[in-house]
């Protein structure tokens, strides 16, 4: 179903992002 | 992959309107008007990080607002110093080309559009803070449909800061 394999794309680019942002090294570098 | 320059304001406003409800602040933030005084605002961002955003600081914010509009945009101007001020001092980032919101257009006309941009910040604030794995882990369990805008939301901050 092309609709599901959608969704699942959706679903893994959404965490990819989230997870890539959660590992992400911020703030001040003071 | 929407492009940036494709984020509904509208949208982006209902949508992290959503999102600032997750905060579970005391003051009431289900529509709009609730959110153009300012004081819900200043609550996340309290909650976002109590040491910057002090009591010293939130009792600055005029909690009697009402219908006053020059008292609300006396909060929201000192609301975008604040967040202004705590991306410099405190996440070492400077936001360029961003159009910052126009806090008269919030105030006094309660615009979807701006105070989504104003909400932006504050999502930029919350995701880039000490705190921000919580944060994350709770926009990560909203619905799909808000991570999306939410995912857009901070790329298109993401491509305005510069260290």
């Amino acid at each position: 179903d092309p609709n599901m394999k959608g969704a699942a794309a959706n679903e893994g680019v959404l965490a990819n992002f989230f997870n890539s942002l959660l590992s992400k090294k911020t703030g001040s570098p003071g | 992959m929407n492009t940036l320059d494709s984020v509904d304001r509208v949208e982006l406003c209902e949508s992290l309107m959503t999102w600032i409800q997750t905060f579970g602040v005391e003051a009431s933030c289900k529509k709009i008007d609730d959110l153009t005084n300012g004081v819900v605002m200043a609550q996340v961002l309290q909650k976002i990080d109590p040491a910057y955003f002090d009591d010293n600081w939130i009792n600055r914010i005029k909690t009697e607002a009402g219908d006053n509009w020059r008292l609300k945009i006396s909060n929201l101007k000192k609301i975008l110093k604040g967040i202004l001020d705590y991306n410099h001092e405190i996440l070492g980032q400077q936001i360029n080309d961003f159009t910052l919101p126009d806090v008269n257009l919030v105030g006094e006309h309660s615009d979807a559009a701006e105070l989504g941009r104003m909400l932006q910040l504050i999502l930029g604030c919350a995701v880039n803070c000490d705190q921000k794995q919580e944060y994350i882990q709770t926009i990560m369990m909203m619905e799909e449909s808000v991570q999306h805008v939410v995912m857009t939301a901070i790329q298109e901050l993401m491509s305005k800061e510069t260290p």
